[in-house]
């Protein structure tokens, strides 16, 4: 049930480039990634493979991204998969396997070339299969304590490089849903199931649906504010289970704590709200009725779990609680108010804008306005040719279509057509309100209900 | 919807998160554009990747059989001017409209919906126990005119406000209601006047309910969708 899959750490969309194009680059065959990865895996000189899911082609590579003379480079057609034990940069168990490019000793001393034999002479003799290869450490000989080297110090015949255990090598806070290290078993030594496979185990986290949540490859992590990373393994009878990963020393301060409002999902919000909008007393976090929870206090430090307040231990979408209601389970505390999050103003504007000419060039969120002459990254419809008469100069902010809601800019973020900006309206200014004269209304077709449940009694 | 019973409103969609649970409520103003209020958003540039929205279906978590349910992808969130708590959400492809899934038509600029006029909310949140919690509920709420709402919330009424009367009976919006509609029937056709937001308190009978004031953003709506 292990996919050879689970050897490679994947890029998404990238390609690696050999500098100067290899003339005799190895010719691409069809297949799926699995086999690829296959191909890839009995073979001595592969140590990466471009896939293309489209065309569902392989080529195979000799070098991975730390070789010399490549370099990497977006392409939507390519995914590329590499050779983990030549990227990993800690090892796993004896370190036998490691093909990472550390030359230097755990006492910084250089490493000597495999291939010389002075100023040590050796029986270590690199081939394609031992991995012995320029003057980087390894561990041919299953020596305990990790990759070595002979060193180029006349004196010191050889020395260990220290190089970490993957579970020492990036330690967690809190419940580790920041991990990202590349522990890839679990804690029984269970090898780790590929988050971007549904084999041996089906399951929701699709690393492209949750992209924030880290799901590379086969490493450990924490997706669902479980108490600590874990994984889905490659044992068909073990669905999930928890990794071990080194709790590092110092737990990290609190950023951006917030208590009258929350901010983006509020997951930093520790005000004293504990009460549901619809007037039901929230749950204490440290009782497990009326309802039955994982979010024990003392198992989530980091999330200020007191009392019964609103919080946001699991990234959900806004602070909630569990609720003192039988038939309620979990209530969002949307009734919190949101910290404003726009930039503060430094110009105003009367009316509505139309005869703004100062030189503010930033929307409210902050980002740069795109110059109204130019046509990247967003095709004006607006542009100093169409509104010559609308002093649309370089990238400042105007209103050249009279819109009520004041100066806007096309901007600079390919995903964000226009936006207002960073101006708000004078004291005083005078625009009528919407209250003082009432428009007869005129509709063309939506809004129709072709049936109504109330004709027919509910 | 507190104080509602189950109806049909076939532009009120269900937001859904990456978990697929509903957390608010939008309306359906054209075949790929949903608007919803930005108090259920994280950020006017989140990554909604692995959100939905559900249409076509009156049942809150419909079975695998439900004929007529649409589940749309939401590709992009734009945020709405300053004050109006108004998002808009483009999907990834057009809903179909059928039977069960139609649009709502949006009010002329600056128009001000008529003291009295019966409206309609909608939504798939929290019933207190007074409804059918598993498919949506809708409740009639009447205009109640800005004067007499300013008075009875001391003056701290913005001109961005529509208010409703409160009923005795205790009928509003509650959580899981946000962002949906309050449409109201005028010249035989259905309008999006308001935008549910959250109050502190559900169906208060003491005090009216606030909406977004749908008509001050009719220009920035078709902006957007014309942008």
């Amino acid at each position: 049930h292990r996919s050879p899959l689970n050897d490679f750490q994947r890029l998404r969309a990238t390609e690696l480039l050999a500098v100067p194009a290899d003339p005799v680059a190895p010719l691409p065959e069809r297949g799926s990634a699995g086999q690829c990865a296959q191909r890839c895996a009995a073979s001595l000189t592969c140590r990466a493979f471009h896939y293309n899911r489209q065309s569902q082609l392989c080529q195979l590579l000799p070098w991975t991204q730390h070789s010399p003379h490549v370099q990497l480079q977006k392409n939507i057609h390519y995914d590329l998969y590499q050779k983990k034990d030549y990227l990993r940069d800690c090892i796993v168990a004896d370190g036998s396997s490691y093909r990472g490019t550390r030359a230097t000793t755990e006492k910084g001393l250089r490493c000597q070339r495999w291939q010389a034999t002075t100023p040590h002479d050796h029986r270590f003799r690199p081939s394609p299969r031992n991995g012995l290869e320029e003057n980087y450490c390894r561990n041919p000989d299953q020596d305990k304590r990790g990759p070595w080297c002979y060193t180029v110090d006349p004196n010191i015949r050889h020395q260990s490089c220290g190089i970490k255990k993957c579970e020492d090598a990036v330690c967690m806070t809190c419940n580790g849903e920041e991990y990202r290290g590349t522990v890839d078993h679990t804690e029984s030594g269970t090898e780790c199931q590929r988050w971007d496979l549904q084999h041996p185990h089906k399951h929701p986290y699709h690393p492209d649906k949750y992209p924030d949540k880290g799901l590379d490859d086969n490493y450990c992590r924490n997706p669902d504010s479980s108490e600590r990373p874990w994984c889905y393994t490659t044992d068909p009878s073990r669905e999930r289970e928890y990794c071990r990963i080194r709790i590092c020393k110092k737990r990290p301060r609190p950023l951006n704590v917030t208590t009258s409002c929350f901010r983006g999902k509020g997951e930093s919000y520790r005000g004293r709200v504990n009460v549901t909008v619809s007037g039901i007393p929230c749950q204490r976090w440290d009782a497990q009725t009326p309802h039955q929870h994982h979010f024990v206090p003392e198992k989530y430090p980091c999330k200020d779990l007191q009392e019964n307040y609103c919080r946001n231990p699991d990234g959900s979408e806004a602070p909630w609680c569990f609720t003192a209601h039988r038939a309620i389970r979990i209530a969002f505390c949307f009734h919190i108010r949101r910290c404003p999050d726009e930039l503060s103003t430094q110009e105003c504007y009367h009316g509505h804008g139309e005869s703004y000419h100062g030189h503010v060039s930033k929307t409210r969120q902050g980002i740069t306005c795109q110059p109204w002459a130019a046509q990247a990254p967003h095709v004006p419809q607006i542009s100093p040719v169409t509104h010559p008469e609308a002093h649309l100069e370089e990238n400042y902010c105007r209103n050249p279509d009279n819109d009520s809601h004041g100066p806007w800019c096309y901007t600079m973020d390919p995903r964000t057509p226009f936006d207002y900006c960073a101006i708000k309206p004078c004291s005083g200014s005078a625009v009528p309100s919407v209250l003082e004269n009432a428009d007869v209304m005129a509709f063309e077709q939506c809004g129709r209900r072709d049936e109504r449940l109330q004709q027919k009694g509910r | 919807i507190v104080g509602g019973q189950p109806g049909n409103s076939p532009w009120t969609v269900s937001i859904r998160n990456r978990a697929g649970v509903h957390f608010c409520g939008g309306s359906l103003v054209q075949e790929q554009w949903v608007i919803s209020t930005r108090q259920c958003f994280s950020s006017c540039d989140a990554d909604l990747t692995g959100y939905k929205v559900q249409l076509g279906t009156l049942f809150k978590d419909p079975g695998p059989g439900d004929p007529d349910q649409q589940t749309i992808p939401i590709v992009r969130i734009v945020c709405g001017p300053s004050e109006s708590q108004l998002v808009m959400l483009k999907l990834s492809r057009p809903a179909v409209l059928n039977r069960r899934v139609a649009l709502i038509c949006l009010p002329p600029e600056r128009y001000v919906v008529p003291a009295n006029t019966v409206c309609e909310i909608a939504g798939w949140g929290e019933t207190r126990g007074t409804g059918e919690s598993s498919v949506l509920n809708v409740a009639q709420l009447p205009v109640l005119a800005h004067g007499e709402c300013n008075a009875a919330l001391r003056g701290r009424l913005k001109e961005s406000e529509l208010c409703t009367a409160p009923l005795r009976a205790g009928v509003g919006a509650c959580e899981g209601d946000y962002g949906g509609p309050l449409a109201c029937l005028t010249a035989d056709c259905w309008v999006l006047e308001g935008v549910i937001t959250p109050s502190r308190v559900c169906a208060r009978i003491d005090q009216p309910a606030l909406f977004i004031r749908v008509s001050l953003y009719v220009d920035w709506i078709h902006k957007v969708m014309k942008m």
